[in-house]
């Protein structure tokens, strides 16, 4: 554990927590995409089903119980709970066109042609495009709430800081998962677009609303 | 150097 890596935890469960708050206290999921939650439900299910085969400590059990049972509330939220207030004839993104491919990749380039392993590849792939109906629903409305911001630029600062962590543990533990780092990288630059506009934007305390 | 990865992350 290093510095990098535990600030990249926490800042993603700030995020999922800022979500999981911000739809629960306004009872309303409008602008949030139900299909980025629900790749992200899909994530965490088939990355951490290592929960049942191996146990790495009592902090990677609780974060991934954590993450995993908080994706399944936001979905819930979105679809069930809260339906009325979902914004579905924006959420318009074909999620097949990520899914498909990202699937097929994971069996194509993998560390171990493996059910788990397969899984898991499938996971890191898949999380680095997870948020692309997100950000397709804000290009389409052309707007965001101030608070789906916050959430947005915590979910992007989780993997930034995870790269640092991996450069980190090269050096000093001589790790190195070519798959996570590239897919990391990617995750990442999909964000850049959206941090310029948090930083010169909503920090400045104006909403984020993009040109017509 | 000897590199290696494992799935200990999050």
């Amino acid at each position: 554990m290093n510095v990098f890596r535990l600030t990249g935890d926490l800042s993603h469960l700030a995020a999922i927590i800022i979500l999981l708050l911000k739809i629960w206290k306004s009872r309303s999921c409008a602008g949030i995409s139900g299909k980025s939650q629900i790749l992200f439900a899909i994530v965490f299910t088939t990355r951490y089903l290592d929960l049942l085969t191996s146990f790495i400590s009592i902090y990677n059990t609780s974060m991934k119980v954590i993450y995993i049972g908080c994706a399944y509330a936001t979905v819930y939220l979105i679809y069930m709970k809260f339906r009325a207030t979902y914004d579905g004839n924006h959420d318009s993104f074909r999620v097949e066109f990520l899914v498909v491919p990202v699937g097929g990749l994971a069996v194509l380039v993998n560390h171990d042609f493996s059910f788990l392993e397969i899984l898991w590849t499938f996971s890191i792939y898949l999380e680095s495009v997870a948020i692309l109906p997100q950000l397709f629903m804000i290009s389409k409305t052309g707007e965001a709430e101030t608070i789906t911001t916050h959430y947005l630029f915590c979910l992007g600062l989780y993997r930034a800081l995870y790269l640092l962590n991996w450069i980190w543990r090269f050096y000093f533990e001589s790790f190195f998962d070519m798959i996570a780092i590239v897919a990391g990288v990617v995750q990442t630059v999909l964000y850049c677009d959206f941090f310029y506009l948090y930083i010169t934007k909503v920090l400045k305390g104006k909403k984020l609303s993009l040109p017509a | 150097r000897e590199f290696t990865y494992q799935h200990d992350e999050l």
